[in-house]
């Protein structure tokens, strides 16, 4: 189960909540995932008691403050749903996905569900195997995508080493790199890990359009361990 | 069985020796918190086998607030979660005053009495803070189909009201106390500015737990 409590002394007005909320928490408590099961208890609330004075963030999206506020309650929701991904349960990596260059925002965020959620993509992580195919497969059985947006000849995928060193591609427009296998590896030694998936702008090869991020974890031994005897 | 693997975590209330060394880095040494807030962490042992692990978590504030909440979409919502969303619709999301979190036994799946005990929570809380209209959001996490143990978790509100403080340590007994098979405390928080107030500095704070059925889809 996900529980949260957000508390904050900036004035808020009541009418503002809800969307700031729903803002946030879409990019990110709603964008992780650890084991794919959606709990019965999942709750994040928030609460402004205004105690630090100052004019009340309108209910207005367009006004500076709501613009300002919700800027930063999506980076500090982020920040903390992040860490439930660390602390997943059996883990050893956490795991970014990043689907641009899509048509849609909602068919990228649904790739990017899937791929968090693949548990054949999980276990190659955790075993560091660069096994960019299940990443792949897992883009293709999304359901509910726009028809358009995946194109397999359009289609890339490459991991992005938190070090700042150069991306390592391994498909390109559809195309398989040769994959230097000892830098993959040394890439999946490290926790941290980006995997992009770029969708070339779908079938209109439109590129500049919409981005969706997931966090993730891997699946490892100790999960099922954990989760074998939770109850007794 | 779990016993003999070296790696297991049992299910069991967070104590400071089972933090790994890895996770020690995302565990703050201070914090900026909101004024007006005040929080604590209680032991309970709403768990038999917790013996003195804070397993109550309070968060109060001074004055009221407003309030905004998101909800797990899963069909079987549990008590808490009815019983929250019912008190944000009836005070449309003013007057929010305090939270209320029980770690151990998630009060999902257990009918009308674990309404009941969801509700009674709520107005325990409130009635130790001198409310008399429902102000309190009531969440659980644990082992889904059992009851809590409401009369312990009742008997511990008022000692967690008088335990209420705003120093950091209470923040991080407070974010340990939400946790079950979590392997660290979740606690951030920071400071902001808003254009209309440039002079004023804001907090905000944040704690959270979840380790495992984690793929939320909340609204």
């Amino acid at each position: 189960t996900l529980l949260g409590v957000v508390c904050t002394d900036a004035p808020i007005d009541a009418a503002a909540m809800k969307g700031l909320l729903l803002h946030a928490v879409s990019r990110s408590f709603n964008s992780i995932s650890v084991d794919g099961d959606t709990s019965t208890n999942d709750t994040i609330a928030l609460l402004a008691n205004g105690t630090a004075g100052g004019s009340a963030v309108p209910a207005s999206p367009s006004s500076p403050d709501y613009i300002a506020l919700q800027e930063v309650l999506t980076s500090f929701t982020q920040s903390l749903s992040q860490l439930v991904v660390r602390d997943g349960e059996g883990a050893t990596k956490f795991v970014t996905v990043r689907v641009q260059n899509s048509p849609c925002y909602d068919s990228a965020r649904r790739i990017a569900s899937t791929i968090a959620r693949s548990p054949l993509v999980k276990t190659a992580l955790y075993g560091r195997d660069a096994n960019w195919g299940r990443i792949l497969c897992a883009i293709g059985y999304t359901e509910g995508v726009t028809d358009g947006v995946v194109v397999p000849e359009r289609t890339s995928v490459s991991f992005k080493p938190v070090d700042g060193s150069p991306i390592l591609k391994l498909l390109v427009n559809g195309e398989p790199e040769t994959v230097d296998e000892q830098r993959a590896s040394a890439i999946l030694q490290n926790e941290d890990l980006e995997i992009v998936v770029d969708l070339g702008g779908g079938a209109k090869g439109e590129v500049g359009g919409e981005e969706a991020v997931y966090w993730f974890c891997d699946f490892s031994h100790e999960y099922v361990t954990i989760n074998g005897d939770y109850r007794t | 069985i779990a016993t003999s693997r070296n790696q297991v975590r049992f299910y069991n209330v967070l104590h400071d020796t089972s933090i790994p060394d890895a996770k020690r880095k995302h565990i703050p040494s201070d914090g900026t918190y909101p004024k007006g807030f005040r929080v604590s962490g209680t032991h309970v042992g709403v768990k038999a086998s917790n013996t003195k692990f804070p397993d109550l978590a309070l968060i109060s504030s001074d004055e009221p607030c407003n309030a905004a909440a998101v909800f797990t979409t899963n069909k079987f919502q549990a008590a808490p979660v009815q019983v929250s969303k019912a008190t944000l619709n009836s005070r449309q999301g003013k007057g929010v005053q305090s939270v209320v979190i029980n770690s151990g036994c998630a009060n999902a799946v257990t009918g009308k009495g674990g309404l009941e005990d969801a509700q009674s929570m709520g107005a325990t809380v409130d009635k130790c803070a001198g409310l008399s209209e429902p102000s309190t959001i009531v969440m659980s996490t644990g082992v889904i189909g059992q009851r809590l143990p409401i009369a312990k978790i009742l008997d511990k509100i008022p000692t967690a009201h008088s335990n209420l403080a705003s120093t950091h340590n209470a923040w991080l007994a407070t974010a340990r106390s939400i946790c079950t098979t979590d392997t660290f405390p979740k606690l951030i928080s920071q400071t902001f500015t808003l254009p209309s107030s440039p002079g004023i500095t804001y907090s905000v704070a944040g704690m959270t737990k979840g380790a495992g059925m984690i793929h939320p889809n909340m609204a």
